[in-house]
């Protein structure tokens, strides 16, 4: 299916450390 | 504990724009960077400059990969955009919001079946006011260009007084001002 992401989904990752 | 990234549905390309007169149109076009999945758009977002801080003459553009942000590519040319313009002031209180806001509904693909018809979006600083656009492929496809309108007026959190235009590129190309006609409003 398609990759559809919400605003608030989205918004969590803003801040988080990024992964290898 | 296994971490992977967050594919995206697409592929997106950032292109920044500054306007020096002695290049080309064309030549003051620089591809920043692309990315497809979630961290990546962060990883970009969080490391250049925001809207805000850039210099009047100065885009951002983020395009569907293989999508030139130019009305001439092949995707665009049959195509218009969904305008904001915002006033003066805005620039301290909502430009960096709306973009962003944008960018969530360009990446997340929010327009859900729709989404095919999106290309990609654009901010303009102008010292008379900035500008930013979600261009669609296709200004005939109208249930298409109207619920891209309507969620991104949403998105934006503009209030139903407020009303948005779309105006198709080929229109925009020939007329100026006060002439552009808006072919479906929000």
């Amino acid at each position: 299916g398609k990759k559809q992401y919400g605003r608030e989904f989205l918004l969590d990752f803003q801040f988080m450390p990024a992964c290898v | 504990e296994h971490i992977t990234k967050h594919p995206l549905q697409n592929r997106w390309a950032l292109w920044f724009f500054k306007n020096d007169k002695s290049k080309t149109w064309q030549d003051n076009l620089q591809l920043v960077t692309k990315f497809d999945t979630v961290e990546d758009f962060w990883a970009l977002y969080s490391h250049i400059q925001l809207a805000s801080k850039l210099t009047s003459g100065c885009d951002y553009s983020l395009f569907k990969d293989g999508i030139e942000p130019m009305w001439e590519d092949n995707w665009n040319k049959c195509g218009g955009r969904w305008l904001i313009t915002l006033a003066k002031q805005q620039r301290h209180t909502e430009l960096d919001r709306f973009w962003l806001e944008t960018l969530l509904c360009l990446i997340g693909e929010m327009f859900s079946d729709y989404s095919d018809d999106v290309c990609g979006a654009v901010i303009n600083i102008r010292t008379k006011g900035d500008k930013i656009a979600i261009w669609t492929r296709e200004a005939e496809n109208q249930d298409a260009v109207i619920h891209i309108g309507r969620i991104y007026k949403e998105h934006l959190g503009l209030s139903s007084k407020v009303v948005i235009g779309y105006q198709a590129h080929a229109d925009t190309a020939t007329k100026s001002g006060s002439l552009m006609k808006n072919k479906f409003v929000v």
